[in-house]
């Protein structure tokens, strides 16, 4: 999947099975990522689990988990909230129409997250205080979100140009079960225009739908970018910028500047 | 290693001019300042290790928390909140809320942001 990190850096990766996304005193993100075509590297999220930690005073432990198969607007208690202060709630997003969407607000950290269904995969956001992360190398090992991907697990900018001359097919796993039909094979110019019919603008995000749609051929998910685009806007405030002044630039990605 | 800073700032958080006794075995405030001290210390660790004074404060922290029967998880202040204001714990539980009463709205909080999507 595409990450995009706390500090803002852009990486594609392979990061196949269980990955931690962050683990802190308040809470622990992990993904589980499956194959999505066969003879790529490339994998989506089939799985999201959120702990939310113990907080004195504002909330119990809470764990929520979404799957391919479901997406509940609930932790797994069977409650929408935690605790009596109101300050944990699930809330089911509507609006730009990509996908099904859970809104979970964690006052008490000043945190919100939005998990998506788009396509057959999962996607991902949170926002964060600066100050409850701690960007020190010491903090707690592997966190994507926090340190981004092992260098062994990112996508080089090679690998697409050379699989992008080949037909996809739709992958098998255990987790999303039987083979799918195969979707049709796009090339970088009719990906580009699709992409371009839901992105304006040919940044990063645009880069990853190219990709997406190279990779898997499947229109539906080439949803991905754009929704998670509609995430970053609706989890304000944020000071990052969405559009960089430079040219856009995917660090250690997938899609080169010239196959994009 | 800046513990003797973490020091300072918990005494000040926990002197009686600021309001807040220790006496008080389960003031939430106090619970607070406990926190924060303890938050801080641990932002030390790399660069005090093996420092005496680190090392005796997050031994004491650990004795303290256990002494007022403060959980080591909850809200965290680097400020004394005023007593005339003392805020109900449903405020304490809104992030915002407490940045506003501990002081540091003046400073822009900044909000990171991750996001994983696509393949």
């Amino acid at each position: 999947p595409h990450l995009r990190t706390f500090r803002d850096e852009f990486q594609t990766c392979k990061v196949e099975g269980a990955w931690p996304l962050i683990d802190n005193r308040f809470l622990s993100v992990q993904v589980t990522n499956v194959p999505v075509v066969l003879g790529s590297s490339a994998t989506a999220t089939s799985k999201i689990t959120v702990i939310f930690k113990s907080y004195h005073g504002c909330t119990d432990q809470k764990v929520y988990q979404a799957t391919t198969e479901d997406l509940p607007l609930a932790f797994q208690d069977g409650t929408r909230s935690g605790g009596d202060s109101g300050s944990l709630t699930i809330v089911e997003r509507g609006g730009s129409g990509v996908g099904r969407q859970v809104k979970i607000q964690a006052r008490y950290m000043g945190t919100s997250i939005i998990v998506r269904r788009v396509g057959s995969y999962l996607t991902f956001a949170i926002r964060m205080p600066e100050d409850t992360l701690d960007f020190s190398e010491d903090s707690g090992g592997l966190q994507l979100c926090l340190h981004g991907c092992p260098r062994n697990e990112l996508i080089k900018e090679h690998t697409l140009g050379r699989q992008s001359q080949q037909p996809r097919l739709q992958g098998t796993n255990t987790e999303m079960g039987p083979l799918r039909p195969p979707h049709q094979v796009y090339t970088v110019e009719r990906a580009t225009a699709k992409c371009r019919e839901t992105l304006q603008v040919e940044d990063v995000y645009f880069q990853s739908c190219v990709f997406d749609l190279l990779t898997t051929g499947d229109p539906e998910f080439s949803m991905a970018a754009f929704g998670a685009l509609e995430d970053l806007k609706a989890l304000p405030p944020s000071k990052l910028k969405q559009n960089s002044p430079r040219p856009p630039r995917l660090y250690n990605q997938g899609v080169s500047d010239s196959s994009a | 290693c800046r513990i003797q800073r973490c020091n300072a700032e918990y005494v000040a958080s926990t002197s009686p001019s600021s309001g807040l006794q220790e006496d008080v075995a389960l003031d939430v405030d106090y619970c607070i300042a406990l926190r924060a001290y303890a938050l801080c210390t641990r932002r030390q660790a790399r660069s005090c290790r093996g420092d005496l004074v680190y090392h005796s404060a997050v031994f004491r922290i650990k004795e303290l928390f256990s002494q007022h029967n403060c959980s080591s998880d909850g809200p965290t202040s680097s400020a004394k909140v005023p007593s005339t204001s003392r805020p109900a714990v449903s405020e304490l539980c809104d992030y915002e809320n407490r940045v506003l009463l501990s002081g540091s709205a003046s400073q822009q909080k900044k909000y990171a942001h991750c996001g994983l999507f696509g393949d």
